[in-house]
């Protein structure tokens, strides 16, 4: 019965295991689990995939014993503020990032193990109501944070002791920016999307703020995940946690839209909608690697997209044990994480 | 450049958008 229940079940095709099981944890000093992510660490010569997890006091980074287990190696207590979310820092080496808050993000902090004190320790890189943040290539994090008066988008660039080596600004858009994300295979390139449900791009090296296009007004709170350049056309991977039902496309929860930069104008090139039997406004949180995406819907079931097709190719359902609360897609692609509220994780291989 | 339902396509925008973008 529990195999059954492991098997993930493509909904609109045959049954398929795209999504096999490889390992599982379970934290049990945790008692209400905020985020997973995964980091690569380097430790007397040899660099893995670690696992980190969060609750609200404590981040764990967890390291791989044998091909199906994986052991506790340090817990960072952070007991003055709450964990809100763990920024994946893509590329990054021994460094975890991490945002605290309460309703909104107050701190951002990273987590690192010092070689010169042998110890683990965590310093402070920004302060401030944030509201976006996203960790990019080469150790930089960009934020935006409000003040009453102005809005803030500012870059940092991390020194591999976890300092911070240089701070440039971006210029700002009128409306708050929600997400980030960064334009692969160009590394001067950012692009966010906006609470007015624009894009917006930006020169990170000049801080300009190049273009700023318009989503429609189908598609509210539109969210970035993921964006590349292909042919002279800015293809930007939108999620909807808002966007309407509609008789043609269901429900959409992602969305690939290319975009003119030149002119502004934009086209749908794909819809990912919710799949049969989950109807109505269930999308949670969601997560994008390469042409795949995943997302926990209030179901408790993790779907996975193939957001190239949009097609949803595997669901996972709900535990006896409980609901899935989280889904992210390990480092470099090797896998899908699964969590939920009470510690456990089980690593996917799709 | 080619043209299409978007408009005139320039493979260079990130360049050119930087050029005429104010500083």
């Amino acid at each position: 019965d529990v195999a059954e229940q492991l098997t993930p079940v493509l909904l609109d095709g045959p049954r398929e295991e795209s999504l096999q099981l490889v390992s599982e944890l379970k934290d049990s000093s945790c008692s209400c689990a905020v985020d997973v992510s995964t980091v690569w660490w380097e430790a007397a010569g040899c660099r893995e995939l670690r696992v980190v997890t969060a609750s609200e006091s404590t981040v764990s980074l967890w390291e791989p014993l044998a091909p199906d287990s994986w052991g506790k190696v340090y817990t960072w207590h952070l007991r003055e503020i709450p964990v809100i979310q763990i920024i994946p820092l893509p590329d990054t080496c021994n460094l975890v990032c991490v945002a605290l808050g309460e309703l909104e993000i107050g701190e951002i902090r990273l987590l690192l193990y010092s070689s010169e004190t042998d110890s683990f320790k965590h310093s402070l890189v920004k302060t401030g109501n944030i509201k976006a943040v996203v960790g990019l290539e080469d150790q930089r994090l960009v934020s935006s944070s409000r003040t009453m008066q102005e809005q803030q988008v500012e870059m940092v660039l991390f020194s591999e002791t976890g300092g911070s080596k240089d701070r440039q600004t971006l210029m700002p858009p009128e409306e708050t920016v929600t997400a980030f994300a960064e334009v692969e295979g160009m590394r001067e390139a950012l692009v966010g999307t906006t609470a007015g449900n624009s894009v917006v791009v930006w020169n990170l090296k000049t801080g300009q703020l190049l273009r700023k296009m318009h989503v429609g007004y189908s598609y509210p709170a539109s969210i970035c995940h993921r964006a590349y350049s292909d042919s002279g056309l800015l293809f930007v991977v939108l999620s909807h946690p808002l966007a309407k039902e509609s008789e043609s496309c269901g429900s959409p929860v992602f969305r690939v839209v290319a975009f003119n930069p030149r002119t502004g104008r934009s086209t749908g090139v794909m819809f990912s909608c919710l799949p049969p039997g989950h109807a109505g406004r269930q999308y949670l949180e969601g997560d994008v690697w390469d042409t795949t995406g995943a997302a926990v819907l209030t179901s408790g079931a993790v779907a996975v997209w193939d957001l190239l097709r949009g097609r949803c190719m595997a669901v996972l359902c709900p535990d006896p044990a409980g609901h899935w609360a989280l889904a992210r897609w390990a480092t470099g692609g090797a896998g899908l994480l699964a969590g939920r509220r009470d510690g456990t994780v089980r690593l996917y291989r799709y | 450049c080619s043209e299409s339902d978007l408009g005139l396509i320039s493979l260079n925008w990130f360049e050119e958008l930087s050029a005429e973008a104010p500083p």
